[in-house]
């Protein structure tokens, strides 16, 4: 179990290595390792935490899978981000 | 990531510097 | 009784604690959090006079860790922060290499990474 957890940090490390690198490029500023390092457990912190909400929305919907409406409810706090979960949602459901 | 990428860039160019490191980073992490 | 303030309590109210045009500082305000990464067409209000902009920040060098309690513990979203806090702390003087990528590199499949 945790080689399978250090397995997917792994995983996440990499990709927000190359997420930053593209902020990076494009706003010709460095990251520092560290940096990338703190950005990479939040995320993978906060994953965590998205995953037990989204867990309990489905269960207060009396559900067993959990669905795109569980997501976007994870986004309510913010009409900027909802919107833009939304439209997400829409482009890949057509 | 990408939000959080994008603040440290913020705080980074406020203190004109060309590297966000973990000093900028912290000042953001609050917000977000 | 009805959920409302009493006379009573209305007067207690209005001599200690309500802020008004009177008073050195007339309101508090957080600052505005905004998405730069969506792009949003954002005005920066500035905040008006007598109005106290509360920073998020000022007293980050007591964030680092937990501070007692009563009755209800911290939310995981504190102790997460507290935590990152942390990190950052133990990363601070690294130099060349991050340890934090050393440790997990042996765990790194590229199969896993879309």
């Amino acid at each position: 179990q945790f080689s399978h957890r250090q397995r997917l940090k792994a995983a996440v490390h990499y990709t927000v290595g190359c997420l930053c690198m593209e902020v990076a490029l494009e706003k010709q500023v460095q990251f520092s390792k560290q940096t990338i390092a703190a950005i990479s457990e939040v995320t993978f912190r906060q994953c965590e935490n998205f995953a037990k909400d989204l867990e309990m929305f489905a269960r207060h919907a009396k559900r067993s899978t959990i669905t795109t409406e569980d997501v976007k409810l994870l986004a309510r706090r913010s009409n900027s981000l909802l919107k833009y979960i939304t439209e997400k949602n829409e482009e890949i459901a057509q | 990531v990408v939000e959080a990428a994008a603040r440290g860039v913020c705080q980074a160019q406020a203190e004109d510097l060309d590297i966000v490191d973990v000093d900028q980073l912290e000042k953001v992490l609050p917000q977000l | 009784k009805d959920g409302l303030l009493s006379e009573e309590e209305f007067n207690l109210w209005d001599r200690l604690y309500r802020l008004g045009d009177s008073d050195t500082v007339k309101g508090v305000a957080l600052p505005e959090s905004h998405f730069p990464s969506l792009q949003e067409d954002i005005v920066t209000k500035e905040p008006a006079t007598g109005i106290r902009q509360l920073s998020l920040s000022e007293w980050s060098v007591w964030q680092d860790h937990p501070l007692p309690t009563h009755q209800v513990d911290h939310s995981d979203r504190c102790q997460h922060f507290i935590s990152i806090i942390q990190m950052i702390e133990g990363m601070r003087h690294e130099e060349d290499e991050c340890s934090y990528e050393l440790k997990l590199k042996p765990f790194l499949h590229m199969e896993d990474v879309s």
